[in-house]
């Protein structure tokens, strides 16, 4: 040591202490980023789609990871659904988008089928009382699905439109295997037999009319000639063009009403969310018709019992799930207060997101009863299984 | 009826839920289209005494996204199921955010049904102790196979992103 001259020592003193205090940061920058987050494994750090099959929620991040907005992401997914789950929705059905951007703003925008210019004088007496399938042509709306993707895109979308379409339309021509949920339900004889008895036959059965299964392969060559038109040419290509006029055509074929004057006309319903406060949260949902107040209507009635988690100890989980379904039925009192505003001068339901009106209602729950129906107010009516 | 939740990266969030009612709707393929149509007046059944061109049909759907007065947590969430969506939502929500079940058990967890005439109907794995205290207290329960309740959300909290796709239908959520 003594034939180092002091200043190195001292010079090598300092690196060795740079050193430590470097390498004390970076164990604290790493060691730190794992404490801030305390993400458990099964969570995200970015963004995440949710939708009813693997492959289109794969689908959705995909676009989100190319760089796609929050809608471009849910459009691509919605696309791919409606070749694994055709039986949920699809071009020929209507959606309903709550989008919050960037700056918190949330806005709805309702793509759902509205009544055709001409329709059954007496639809209604041909509604079923029993719970089965509601088939035939008089019951077609004006499919709105496809003007409500453009309408969101245009405001939200950072994607070429085109773009959305592409893994859906692969998937439509080169085919996939069945979907096992779709699989399980095509097997089931009731349904088995609607596909059988309907045009549903050219795609979900093989030529010799027995329907597809677990282990087929799904293909869906016409449609997907048709998103390729629309990917090229905008959604005009079915409200106003050859589409649409073969939409027309077939539905016609079929006994239906629906014109090209329908499809010209329709357009998508804009609107501010209705916000209701829920403790700590706001929650934003879409007006009337849809289904929103009903659910706030619920919470608002259920948030003044102030549950915790020791509300499902033993003692107390009777008492949790009573006053929940009193609440449900005080709810399906209020059914009648959700209709189309636009049509409808009856008393519209903004009473029900009100907390005032669900304090008035939380008072006639009792905690060891329940009473009769009338008490409820209900009109008792059959329910959609969706 | 499908319903897909989406949380972007920049904080901007889609919650949609789009339908075909029933199983493939009015049974009405398009050949010339490849589009399937469906039967979206039904829904007009025994809730509307008339309707009128250009009227929608009220309707159960209800997407929705709520955001933390902090603007830190939201939670993006919708359903389908016909006349379940209602239920199976708020139970979602009430079990996640106030009766402190993570998102994936929340929505997980069976549900109690309401049916339009006030009947109570419980999904299978219910807490039968429950269910026979709740009949002690006089509600009318009544046995239901056909529950078709299914609901997808996403969720931030903290920081962390959670996506659950409903197990009832197979699903499976996706992020990065």
């Amino acid at each position: 040591m003594s034939k180092y001259k002091p200043w190195q020592i001292c010079c090598c003193l300092c690196i060795g202490l740079f050193g430590a205090i470097i390498f004390i940061c970076l164990c604290m920058l790493v060691f730190g980023v794992f404490i801030h987050r305390g993400c458990s494994e099964d969570t995200y750090q970015h963004a995440a789609v949710s939708a009813d099959s693997k492959l289109c929620s794969d689908i959705g991040r995909d676009i989100l990871q190319q760089g796609g907005s929050a809608v471009d992401g849910a459009i691509a997914a919605l696309l791919c659904t409606s070749l694994v789950n055709p039986q949920s929705m699809g071009l020929g059905g209507g959606s309903i988008f709550t989008v919050r951007d960037k700056t918190g703003t949330v806005k709805t925008f309702s793509s759902r089928e509205t009544v055709p210019q001409s329709f059954k004088a007496d639809l209604l007496k041909g509604c079923p009382t029993s719970v089965i399938f509601i088939t035939g042509s008089q019951w077609i709306g004006v499919p709105g699905e496809l003007r409500g993707y453009e309408v969101v895109h245009r405001m939200y979308g950072k994607l070429p439109w085109a773009r959305l379409f592409e893994p859906t339309i692969r998937l439509a021509r080169e085919g996939f295997p069945m979907p096992p949920f779709l699989g399980s339900l095509l097997n089931i004889t009731l349904i088995g037999n609607l596909v059988k008895a309907t045009s549903l036959c050219e795609v979900f059965c093989h030529k010799n009319k027995t329907v597809l299964g677990i282990g087929d392969t799904l293909k869906f060559p016409k449609l997907a000639e048709t998103m390729e038109t629309i990917a090229e040419q905008g959604v005009d290509a079915f409200y106003t063009g050859q589409i649409g006029l073969d939409l027309i055509q077939d539905v016609k074929a079929a006994g239906g009403t629906l014109t090209m004057e329908d499809l010209k006309s329709f357009r998508v319903r804009v609107e501010d969310a209705w916000t209701v406060p829920l403790g700590d949260y706001q929650m934003h949902i879409p007006p009337p018709p849809a289904g929103g107040v009903m659910l706030a209507f619920i919470l608002n009635l259920v948030k003044g019992f102030h549950f915790t988690p020791r509300s499902m100890e033993e003692d107390q989980k009777v008492l949790t799930y009573h006053c929940y379904i009193e609440a449900a039925k005080f709810a399906n009192g209020q059914r009648k207060s959700v209709h189309d505003p636009v049509f409808n001068t009856k008393k519209d339901a903004s009473h029900m997101v009100d907390s005032d009106f669900a304090d008035r209602i939380r008072v006639l729950i009792s905690k060891n009863r329940t009473y009769n129906d009338s008490y409820y107010n209900i009109t008792p009516s059959p329910d959609r299984f969706g | 009826t499908t319903h897909v939740s989406v949380l972007a990266e920049d904080g901007s969030a889609v919650s949609v839920t789009s339908t075909i009612n029933q199983i493939f709707g009015a049974g009405i393929y398009s050949s010339r289209t490849g589009i399937i149509l469906n039967n979206e007046l039904a829904d007009f059944c025994f809730r509307a005494e008339r309707l009128s061109a250009g009227e929608q049909p009220p309707s159960s759907m209800a997407p929705a996204i709520l955001s933390s007065s902090s603007g830190k947590n939201t939670l993006v969430i919708g359903g389908s199921g016909g006349s379940m969506i209602t239920t199976a939502m708020a139970l979602s929500i009430m079990n996640h955010l106030w009766l402190g079940m993570s998102l994936k058990d929340a929505i997980a967890a069976p549900i109690v049904f309401v049916d339009g005439k006030n009947n109570v109907k419980f999904e299978h794995g219910f807490d039968k102790s429950v269910i026979e205290a709740l009949k002690v207290i006089g509600h009318r329960v009544t046995d239901y196979e056909y529950f078709f309740n299914v609901v997808n959300a996403v969720a931030k909290e903290d920081g962390c992103i959670t996506a659950v796709s409903d197990a009832r239908k197979q699903g499976k959520s996706a992020g990065y």
